[in-house]
């Protein structure tokens, strides 16, 4: 049968970082083909095909809640396999291999998480479950 | 390739969508 794709609109302006990647104008709206966890998600705008960052777009019937997990407080655990320093005040600086809580899952790739008394933002694709549970 | 999705981390919300989650 047909496949239908959710239609987003984009909320502003974004011009593409690398190849193949969609430039959008607020306003425009597209279907979404593929949402991958790390917050890039496969477009079709028009006749073009491409990636965009799902912190660009919004659901055309509001907030769709159903789909972001509800924050996870106890943590689980993750690994950093990829160091990455905080360029904004609500973001997290942390070395490769470091152990980490992940509290909440966004679609949009930031993840909040927790190494000891921080919290903060982290790119999800440079996290790795490390498959254990957090000892309460 | 175009089927995997860029290497570098996505941006950080705009603005506009912050106003909108606050």
């Amino acid at each position: 049968g047909p496949i239908m794709l959710d239609s987003y609109r984009v909320v502003s302006d974004y011009s593409k970082s690398s190849k193949y990647e969609l430039n959008l104008k607020a306003g425009d709206l597209v279907d979404i083909v593929e949402k991958s966890p790390n917050g890039w998600w496969f477009c079709q705008f028009e006749t073009h095909r491409g990636w965009a960052p799902a912190s660009y777009l919004e659901p055309l019937d509001g907030p769709d809640e159903r789909e972001e997990p509800e924050p996870d407080y106890a943590g689980e655990l993750y690994k950093t396999i990829k160091a990455y320093k905080a360029v904004e005040e609500d973001e997290l600086s942390l070395e490769f291999g470091e152990i980490i809580e992940v509290i909440h899952k966004l679609l949009d790739g930031w993840w909040v998480v927790r190494k000891g008394e921080e919290t903060g933002y982290y790119p999800s694709m440079f996290l790795c479950r490390t498959g254990e549970k957090k000892e309460v | 390739s175009i089927k995997h999705p860029p290497q570098n981390p996505p941006p950080r919300p705009p603005a506009e969508m912050r106003r909108k989650r606050a």
